[in-house]
């Protein structure tokens, strides 16, 4: 059985907003350490892996692993039911064939419950672990959505370049080209507006626009984005939860 | 245009 409480609804809600318009059909995977899921967009180019810790409730309990299978576009018609500071209870039992999520007022005694129908997934799960990566970038995440935002104006292609000192955002199309420099520095007042880079080995990624977008919707669940790449491998951008993370796992373009 | 990879090719069924 699980039983998992977030304090505040917000949470649950800000997670799968960061990532219901890149996948449609996601298993939920519960067990003792929490609650995961991974799942790959139609055009098979980002994946999506998602590790919600025990930490990040209220309370938690999930004696024997439960899978949960969500149409995430139901799931966030049932979460915009529950006010943001509500209590969000997930309660599903052994073999579900639907979840059920408790809205709990705690000032105003009101208690709303929905019920939501699972699916049979028929999903695959890639093997994502061990990767080495020959840069991390880790900068403030609200920065790289504006940097993604404005260049995907020019270019449905974003390029990434990373030198010893700087990490270069080119993007070039039809009406002209813009790029934008980013150079590691430590804001002591405000660690979170640091921008940090380790190189093993300069990085030169292309990447298309599109999924770059989909991947900055994560940028309300952390201050800070990490963004992992290496040569001609699919780059690691990660948002961290209190307890857990978001990661968008996305494919370069071909380098020619 | 740049041609699109695939996820797929990085990564294999666990």
């Amino acid at each position: 059985m699980l039983e998992g409480k977030f304090e505040e609804a917000s949470l649950f809600k800000r997670i799968i907003d960061s990532f219901k318009d890149c996948v449609q059909l996601v298993n939920f995977n519960c067990n003792e350490h929490g609650i995961a899921a991974q799942a790959v967009d139609d055009s098979r180019v980002l994946l999506v892996s998602l590790s919600i810790g025990t930490e990040s409730f209220q309370e938690f309990r999930c004696d024997r692993g439960v899978t949960l299978g969500v149409d995430l576009s139901s799931l966030s018609k049932i979460l915009r039911c529950g006010n943001n500071n509500d209590n969000l209870t997930l309660i599903a039992d052994d073999t579900p064939d639907s979840v059920l999520l408790l809205f709990e007022d705690t000032k105003k005694d009101r208690i709303s419950e929905y019920s939501l129908k699972l699916m049979d997934i028929d999903a695959d799960f890639l093997d994502i672990e061990g990767m080495e990566y020959d840069t991390v970038i880790t900068m403030p995440s609200a920065e790289f959505a504006k940097v993604v935002r404005d260049l995907n104006q020019l270019s449905d292609s974003l390029n990434i370049l990373v030198t010893k000192d700087t990490v270069k955002f080119v993007a070039e199309g039809d009406i002209g080209s813009g790029s934008v420099i980013v150079k590691p520095h430590t804001d002591m007042d405000k660690p979170q507006e640091s921008v940090k880079v380790e190189l093993d080995k300069p990085v030169d990624l292309t990447f298309g626009s599109k999924y770059l977008l989909d991947i900055i919707k994560g940028a309300g669940l952390s201050d800070q984005i990490t963004i992992k790449l290496s040569a001609e491998t699919p780059a690691l951008f990660e948002f961290s939860l209190q307890s857990g993370y978001l990661q968008f796992f996305l494919a370069p373009k071909f380098n020619e | 245009q740049v041609p699109q990879s695939q996820i797929d090719q990085f990564f294999k069924e666990n």
